[in-house]
């Protein structure tokens, strides 16, 4: 188990170097195993460090830059190991433009590498058009949650319902 | 082993039968605040054998059951049904027979929950073996819930090491 | 103090019905002082129903109707005693756009009625939209922050950097 | 009392002196991720006379100070000061004589920090009396932090009476 653990965190720590450099367009971030001989003990430290920027502590980083930070890890542990499925509820909330169409840049390279579906819940219209497809939740009678399939053109209108 | 549908009745919001399909690539869910997003996922977390009832936000574990609007009473019970394609084989040996196999979760008001899986009933413990083979189950860290990206940045390291275990 | 406690309470839970009501276009919701013969250990309790939902527990609200009851709560103690200041750090986040608009008018019905100075920050075009004036912070060189005023063309291509 | 300005010089990002005005009505600040807009309100919640470290998200005060960047060195000192427009004469009895008032709070890498109040050097329990008066202050349930609208829902009961404390 030590070994897998070992080797496993080699490669999640090779891939979260790379996605953090392509989210952030520079910067450097690493993983370090921290406090223990033993790695099945041991805790998870992050340094990350945005472009032009020191490194510090990471609860300094910007509530944007937090979630980017968060999304590459995440990413780095799909590419390990693929999971079938993956879930982001609101995860561009905190996103500036520039970032959200980054963050849809990486969502579509991990399905181009990963057979990994995604479901992506979200109000930015930046996110909705770069979906292959869309549902929307309604209460047509309050408080009863019915699904529909929509197009792009019925979700904006969702959200200024 | 790919995730096809999720079928919801009664679970929430979802009063009448929903079936959410999942396809291939990327599937983007829209709608105001309060129509029930956040409760579709939560659906797919419960099914998987989540055994905490506030990862559900909720204070006990049968309020993920209806409980009713201005117009409709409350329901007594909620199930939700998870379908998995299987045609690459790659389930736990017992249940690796089938192309299809269909988990599902039904809860009653006051009298707990019931597992199944093609329709035999199981244990809870069956269904966290089944999902702990596919990378996947209700404590995935690839179910990102609403205002939590950041919890990962800012939880211990020790807890932060749990992301790198299902990497293994 | 246990009589102001008191006084002050029914005036905030009297703001607060009102408030609710407004920002939700309907329903209901009400202040509980909980668990205690004394006000000044009580807790509060907030009882929340949405238009044409039964009352649930707060945590089964959704993300954007908790913000929108904080806000109703938050605003309903300014209106008992006004404060001169109020930050409001990326509240409309979670909000969908027909909310964001509830929203700013309530911001609106609020400088109408006390003297209170409101900063907020957004990355939403609609709630930059409404503001009286608009600074942007820029990192024209990297790692170092830098005020500016700016009219809203220029705020909106900030927010596609 | 009115608050009319924000100087910060040395705060986090803020390096180079910069000038926040605050006038009457609604003044939107925007701008992209990661450039400083919650330093902003970090620096106001400082100079009232925030004494936790973890309220300005750091590991030690001394994080408050310009660390540099690839470019600039880091300092060793940041200041920050509020002014605030007395023409209604509603400050504190010891502070009422002028039409303003300026408070400002400067730090020392490894020297902690010293307060001042129209020049004259105050201590922190002065700050956080000026503004209990005011219905502000460092803890005032009107500085709404990034993520934590969320927070009063979810708070327990006794800790959100807090808030109607700040009514009284
Ligand atoms: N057992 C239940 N029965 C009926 N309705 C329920 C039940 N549990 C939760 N709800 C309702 O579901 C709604 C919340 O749904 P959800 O959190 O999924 O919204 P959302 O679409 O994610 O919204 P947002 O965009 O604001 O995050 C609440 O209004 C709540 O009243
Ligand atoms: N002492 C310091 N010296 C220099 N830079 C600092 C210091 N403390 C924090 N920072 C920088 O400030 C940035 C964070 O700024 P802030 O949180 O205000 O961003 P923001 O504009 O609120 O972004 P977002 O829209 O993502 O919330 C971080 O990138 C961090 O590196
Ligand atoms: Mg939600
Ligand atoms: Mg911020």
């Amino acid at each position: 188990a030590r070994a897998r653990l070992t080797a496993s965190f080699e490669t999640v720590n090779g891939h979260f170097k790379k996605l953090f450099k392509s989210l952030f367009s520079g910067g450097t971030a690493e993983l370090i195993l921290t406090d223990s001989e033993d790695p099945l003990e041991a805790g998870l430290d992050i340094l990350a460090r945005p472009p032009g920027k020191k490194p510090q502590t990471l609860s300094l980083l910007s509530g944007g830059e937090q979630a980017l930070t968060a999304m590459a890890l995440i990413f780095a542990v799909f590419l390990t190991n693929p999971a079938p499925i993956c879930v982001l509820d609101e995860v561009d909330a905190p996103l500036d433009d520039s970032n959200v169409e980054r963050f849809c840049d990486l969502l579509d390279e991990m399905i181009k590498t990963t057979k990994t579906r995604f479901v992506v819940i979200t109000h930015n219209p930046i996110t909705m058009a770069r979906m292959h497809r869309l549902f929307g939740v309604t209460m047509a009678e309050q408080g009863v949650s019915q699904l529909v399939s929509v197009d792009l053109e019925t979700a904006k209108q969702y959200q200024a319902a | 082993m790919q995730f096809t549908k999720l079928r919801l009745l009664g679970f929430k919001s979802f009063v009448e039968p929903s079936d959410f399909v999942i396809e291939p690539g990327l599937t983007g869910v829209v709608g105001p605040n309060g129509c029930g997003k956040s409760n579709l996922v939560e659906a797919l977390r419960w099914v998987m054998g989540e055994s905490s009832y506030k990862a559900m936000r909720a204070s006990g574990m049968d309020d993920v059951i209806f409980s009713g609007t201005n117009n409709r009473p409350a329901r007594n019970n909620a199930e939700v049904s998870l379908t998995l394609d299987n045609s690459d084989r790659t389930a736990p040996a017992a249940f690796n027979d089938d192309d299809t196999i269909e988990i599902s979760r039904r809860i009653e008001r006051e009298a707990g929950s019931v597992y199944r899986i093609n329709g035999r009933e199981v244990r809870q413990r069956d269904i966290h073996i089944l999902f702990a083979d596919a990378s996947s189950g209700a404590r995935s860290p690839a179910l990102v819930r609403q205002g939590q990206i950041g919890e990962i940045i800012n939880a211990k390291p020790e807890s932060r090491r749990r992301i790198l275990e299902e990497a293994a």
